[in-house]
């Protein structure tokens, strides 16, 4: 049972499509998927068919109205998803005690039990819903693109990371994806090298190229694999299933 | 005196790049810029030269603990900036009453007298900070990129702005550029279709190309004026402050 959370409070690096890819190339290899929507903006919710978000999900569970069982639906073979709902943003804003951190580890424990893979797809922020995904997590997955401001980024959620890790009592893995990769540009090789200087051992093999199929299947509320399986967006992502599975790291 | 929000909820859509290279282009063309980073993330902060985002900034003018005048520096000549501030997380976790939307607003009010051009760097979230910003704005600029997800997240976004207008009982002008533009993809030729049909006279006649100098400058807290002045992130940015200035929109 391996819970992640697809985390970078850097927009746009790919958290979204990665969490839907990914998470439909491991179903793909047989196992037993649950996709989480944590971002008020339900773009993930959106990409897997549910194009209105109207319906509760998430935003209830977190406020304790609801189970889990009441709320995931099959988007695909061996794909669930728990849709992010419409009040998540109100979730965010409450003030309190820290007992509403642990709101998604409590609400998904007994669910996840019969689950291989959770994957967490989280808001670019690093505010209270962020801070759920990584207590309820058991792993970490960072989505890196190859520019300069998106390395920026890094040392600042490294420093939350260590915060909440400490908090958790227990360390959370933390391994990263470079995603966006346009091998072409001096500036993403120089960063790819970077990665590996900083963070060996920890960069998942398969880098995701640039593909604009990925920027258009969520579009046709598809994955990548119904809208293009023979592109390098399906490969890319066959591949880091299989580096997940496998942990498979880049040397 | 033009206060402008830059601001879209999605992430990574050129928020920062636009800032910063919009403010350099203004400023060059004889106008009084004034740029201010909303950002927790500081990334127009440091890629202005202040790396450490580390002294009192914005973070403490909202806190009503400083005024404008201690805490503004020239970046560039006629450009000057307002960091970020280390403590800007902190005021965004505040909860309470509705005053704490109008602190940017009171706190420039005096010394935005004196600007051509103020702009806002907004975070990719709608929270407090971004209600700041929108209350504090005489018009709004919305970057748009060229793909599907980017284009979910706007009628999301016009409903939040229909919210503040009705707040503020004023209207709030809003006009869009699109960034990141790849005029070779079939996908942001149909956006720049649908924005022109939804947003007729609203986007800027500049689209601004995708180019990598755009994302290395920042890795040598260069703007694109600095880093290839002769390049095309320089022309479109220098041809988009042009419409900013004589309101030219896209037919
Ligand atoms: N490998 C890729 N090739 C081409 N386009 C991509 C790729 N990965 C993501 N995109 C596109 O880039 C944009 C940003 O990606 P995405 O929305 O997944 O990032 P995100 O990190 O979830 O953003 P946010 O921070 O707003 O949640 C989207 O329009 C997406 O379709
Ligand atoms: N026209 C462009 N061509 C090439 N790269 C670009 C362009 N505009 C922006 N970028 C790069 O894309 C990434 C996202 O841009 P930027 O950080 O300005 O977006 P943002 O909206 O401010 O993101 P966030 O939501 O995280 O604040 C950055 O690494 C930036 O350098
Ligand atoms: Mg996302
Ligand atoms: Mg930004």
């Amino acid at each position: 049972m391996r819970i992640i959370a697809i985390m970078n409070h850097k927009g746009g690096v790919g958290k979204t499509t990665t969490t839907l890819n990914l998470g439909h190339a491991l179903a793909a290899a047989g196992k037993k998927v649950t996709l989480i929507d944590m971002d008020p903006q339900g773009h993930l919710t959106i990409s897997c068919g549910n194009s209105a978000n109207k319906e509760p999900g998430l935003d209830q569970l977190l406020m304790q109205q609801t189970t889990t069982e009441n709320i995931v639906r099959d988007v695909k073979p061996k794909l669930s998803l728990i849709s992010a709902g419409p009040k998540l943003a109100e979730f965010e804003q409450q003030k309190g005690d820290s007992s509403l951190a642990l709101r998604l580890r409590n609400g998904i424990k007994e669910y996840a039990q019969g689950q291989d893979f959770v994957l967490i797809d989280c808001p670019p922020s690093s505010g209270l819903l962020v801070i759920n995904s990584l207590f309820a997590a058991t792993e970490v997955l960072v989505p890196v693109t190859g520019d300069y401001l998106a390395l920026l980024g890094l040392s600042r959620l490294l420093g939350i990371f260590k915060h909440i890790e400490k908090a958790m009592q227990h360390s959370l893995p933390l391994q990263f994806v470079l995603t966006r990769f346009d091998g072409r540009r001096k500036l993403a090789r120089g960063i790819r090298t970077k990665m590996l200087t900083h963070f060996p051992g920890q960069v998942l093999a398969t880098f995701i190229r640039e593909s604009v199929a990925l920027a258009e299947s969520p579009g046709f509320q598809k994955s990548i694999f119904e809208y293009q399986p023979r592109g390098h967006g399906a490969e890319d992502y066959k591949a880091l299933a299989q580096d997940l599975i496998k942990k498979r790291m880049m040397k």
